[in-house]
């Protein structure tokens, strides 16, 4: 059975693409076969994991627009069951494209009905765009369950509501099956009495949902892009990559039948 | 004359709301007369200045749909000289209703005709969502110039050329006379090589177009939000509130005729 995650929050630069590269890459790390699925037109999921979206010939473009089987374009990576299936610049332009469908569910169920077609992963992790629009509900539509990165900041805890509320919506009409897998805490700075305040406040709107991991800020994890590598690959001794591979565990841990 | 900057930049989180509200505060202190447009439906400028997105009844989302004159919508702060036009979570329907505009034209120029409406200001600032779609596209055709925050950090580099990319875009199109005022380097820490390697590949890419202040990364600068209030005001004296008077100066001596 496939477990689909999609790391979603509008909210700009709280860590989406930071954990499902590493979330991702220490589940492959611990065993399990993990596509991640870019489906941001940023491209830094891709570019995270050394690949030049300015090579790519295939697309998460195509599996969206022109329906072309995900098992085409997915690649592999440098590290041992962890596949990706890559984003370009050009998927911009697919948000103009799904809208002008006439049908607003055949818009939504893109993603959805690509990934279906894939049978060999445990885990499919999915990097949405910090937006609520088509490319998102694409990717809401597709996952059994939500994964919010959340920064430890202030403006971070104000667009949670408008969250909860797109995935509200998807669950009535397009992916009944929807729920929140869980509220993960980034960039935690322990000297800040902010970061404990804004903890303080996720854990009680999300009682039994925020993960008891907390990733802390660490430099480590923001030079690894650069290197084109996971932080967890690039720093395995770093705090920042001891925490993704405790969410990971987590995750597993809660995913056991 | 008065001057319209938009700042954008797809990617998020690298403090274009929070440069919004500091240089428009510091601007309106030194005795500039200031109107900030927040066209995010995240509404994180209208929260920074202490109003609740949730009891306006007005906001931009009636200028840009029904063609209500701004000066019906706009809103005074806390702060003299310092005025608002509010955005509201329902912006992001906005999106929606302007793309079924026949006429593309209509479609980017809606904030434009608005503002060109109010003259008694010498600064509008313009805050834009981390995307590249109609709102941001209403903000880069409403303005002269815009102003780029970038984060000093790899995977905000990125995202540059995309970025210039749809800045030529409304160049040729839209709005000819759009022009970069200046990239801000932001959330400098000076203790990491990689934010001193950002700030030489920026002002390599962009020579005579980055502006010589760099804003350090500075808690109290994120703290200001839940407080209502720009960080200027919040804690004047603060490195954050420095940086950003000093930023305000050179934007104005920049703009002399
Ligand atoms: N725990 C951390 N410690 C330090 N830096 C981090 C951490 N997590 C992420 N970063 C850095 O913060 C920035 C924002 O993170 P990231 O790009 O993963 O967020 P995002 O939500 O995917 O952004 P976007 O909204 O643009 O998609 C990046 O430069 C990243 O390297
Ligand atoms: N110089 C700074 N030092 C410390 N924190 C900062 C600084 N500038 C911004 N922040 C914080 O970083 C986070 C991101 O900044 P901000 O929300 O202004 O970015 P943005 O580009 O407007 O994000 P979005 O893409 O979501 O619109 C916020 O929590 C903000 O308070
Ligand atoms: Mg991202
Ligand atoms: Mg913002």
């Amino acid at each position: 059975m496939t477990r689909i995650y999609a790391f979603a929050n509008q909210k700009g630069g709280v860590g989406k693409t930071t954990s499902v590269v590493n979330v991702g890459a220490a589940l492959a790390e611990a065993g399990q076969r993990v596509l991640l699925v870019d489906i941001d037109p940023q491209s830094n999921a891709t570019t995270s994991l050394g690949i030049d979206p300015r090579r790519i010939s295939r697309s998460i473009y195509e599996v969206l627009v022109t329906q072309r089987p995900p098992a085409e374009v997915q690649l592999p990576t440098k590290w041992p069951r962890l596949s990706l299936l890559p984003s370009v610049a050009a998927l911009a332009g697919a948000t103009v494209e799904l809208n002008r469908l006439p049908d607003p569910h055949e818009r939504a169920r893109r993603l959805q009905r690509g990934l279906s077609a894939l049978t060999e992963y445990d885990y499919i992790l999915i990097d949405a765009p910090p937006s609520l629009g088509i490319l998102t509900v694409n990717a809401l539509t597709a996952a059994q369950g939500v994964i919010v990165p959340v920064q430890c900041e202030y403006l971070a805890l104000e667009g949670l509501s408008q969250l909860t509320h797109t995935i509200s919506l998807v669950q009535r009409g397009l992916n009944p099956g929807l729920s929140v897998r869980g509220v993960v805490l980034t960039m935690f700075d322990a000297r800040t009495i902010l970061a404990r305040q804004v903890v303080e406040e996720v854990r009680r709107h999300f009682p039994k949902r925020t993960f008891r991991t907390l990733i802390p800020r660490s430099v480590r994890l923001s030079e690894a892009p650069s290197f084109g590598e996971p932080g967890i690959f690039y720093a395995p001794h770093s705090r920042g990559a001891k925490a993704y591979r405790a969410l990971a565990q987590e995750l597993l841990q809660g995913d056991q039948p």
